[in-house]
């Protein structure tokens, strides 16, 4: 996967933390401090679709590059930029009723993105 | 997802302008942390344990460390600590009462149940106390015994007690009792320490989705 530079315009990972003070659920989420949510974002050409983390490899690419240059009406196309790895973030917090709970939930943090 | 045929909504333009979007970054975020707790709300605390107590009990804890989460995690695991609050005792027996909210065990199967306590005693004695599992009659209110262990400790210290599956259940149904007999003529409440950071407490770990799992077999 790819992160985002300034001026990123092709598919990859924008960090995004948030910060569970900042945000006042500090007081009912014990750990961890924050969440790295992570996200997607950018272009997902013709060329890169169906290309997890988006350079597989180079003839991979130049295949896909051919199929999309003899493609019509190829603008656009319905390829997504999307979370290609994610892993779970671990939670420790009071329930409703002040239980004290731990749990891991699945797919929350965005590790790599590529073109679906 | 594409939206039939058009571009895809996550794609064609530059990376979001953070400063924009944060705000609505946020408030998905707190959406989907609060769905996946299966909750409506933050939760409003209404009975907060000491820090102390907290600090010690997740020391106890055995486990992979914050931030490296199961490898493999397929459903959602939950563990419940709830800590000790004393009902009827006297010099001859301690009641500890245990509650688990049924919102977030409820439709879920306790697989196991850790009694975690701390027990301070004499050098070179020993400490015998029968554990006993009450449990709500299905007739009536009435704490029933369901099961009971032998319990022998050697040395001061924190210690654990695997409670069997009638312990489960009764996790699993928002209330379990222990009742802490002592064999010798040691005083109970000079053995076992129940102040601050040396509550007794229950680990109970929940899987959502065991019971159904276990139908489907």
């Amino acid at each position: 996967g790819v992160d985002c530079q300034a001026g990123s315009k092709m598919c990859c990972r924008q960090e995004f933390f948030v910060d569970f003070r900042e945000i006042g659920w500090h007081d009912w989420i014990i750990q961890p401090e924050g969440y790295a949510m992570n996200f997607c974002t950018g272009q997902c050409p013709l060329h890169v679709a169906g290309m997890p983390g988006i350079a597989a490899s180079f003839h991979t690419a130049v295949l896909n590059l051919l199929k999309a240059n003899t493609a019509t009406g190829t603008a656009g196309g319905g390829s997504c930029c999307v979370p290609t790895v994610q892993r779970p973030l671990s939670l420790l917090y009071y329930d409703r009723d002040s239980n004290i709970v731990k749990t891991d939930i699945p797919d929350m943090v965005v590790e790599a993105c590529g073109c679906s | 997802t594409p939206r039939g045929g058009d571009q895809c909504p996550a794609c064609g333009g530059p990376a979001l302008d953070l400063e924009n979007q944060r705000e609505l970054l946020l408030e998905l975020a707190k959406r989907s942390i609060l769905n996946k707790l299966h909750l409506s709300q933050r939760p409003l605390l209404s009975r907060p344990v000491s820090r102390a107590a907290l600090k010690t009990a997740l020391r106890r804890l055995r486990g992979p460390p914050w931030g490296t989460p199961l490898e493999d995690v397929k459903g959602q695991d939950y563990e419940i600590i709830s800590f000790a609050e004393t009902g009827l005792s006297d010099i001859n027996r301690t009641r500890l009462d245990f509650h688990f909210s049924d919102r977030t065990v409820g439709g879920a199967e306790v697989q196991q149940a850790r009694l975690m306590f701390f027990v301070q005693l004499p050098p070179n004695t020993t400490w015998t106390t029968t554990v006993r599992v009450l449990v709500l009659s299905l007739r009536d209110t009435n704490l029933t015994l369901a099961t009971q262990h032998l319990l022998e400790v050697g040395a001061s210290g924190w210690h654990q007690l695997l409670l069997g599956p009638e312990a489960q259940a009764a996790c699993s149904q928002g209330h379990l009792s222990l009742e802490l007999i002592p064999e010798g003529r040691e005083a109970q409440s000079s053995v076992i320490l129940a102040a601050a950071a040396h509550k007794p407490f229950v680990a109970a770990r929940v899987r959502v989705g065991a019971r159904h799992r276990v139908r489907r077999q």
